[in-house]
């Protein structure tokens, strides 16, 4: 496989924004898990095509369909947003 | 110290490997 180990910097980075993430939405639980539910999507899609399990006629989720699904969730919360950008491969 | 759930840990490591990726694309 082509697994990496853990890289410090991008994990931690992802830890702090995951924990900020989760703080921010304490009252609205429903968007924290929206966007634990995007990401899902994305990671279970990216595995697929890895392996090529592609489904005829299906489009796995780009890297801007995922910032546009988590622009619409953070519509209020610009700093979480244009942080998310920063993880993006190409947003 | 953090509270994770398997979700959330799920979440870490998808936004962990995004941006690996993206450092790769950068270099």
């Amino acid at each position: 496989g082509q697994q990496q180990a853990g890289q410090p910097v991008e994990f931690n980075h992802a830890i702090n924004y995951v924990n900020k993430i989760k703080n921010r939405f304490q009252g609205q639980p429903e968007i924290y898990k929206a966007f634990l539910e995007i990401l899902h999507t994305y990671q279970k899609e990216q595995r697929n095509l890895k392996e090529g399990l592609v489904t005829p006629g299906y489009k796995p989720l780009t890297e801007s369909e995922v910032y546009s699904q988590v622009a619409k969730l953070f519509q209020n919360q610009e700093d979480l947003l244009s942080e998310f950008g920063q993880f993006l491969p190409d947003a | 110290s953090y509270d994770f759930t398997p979700a959330d840990s799920s979440a870490v490591f998808t936004l962990s490997s995004m941006a690996m990726q993206k450092r790769d694309q950068e270099l």
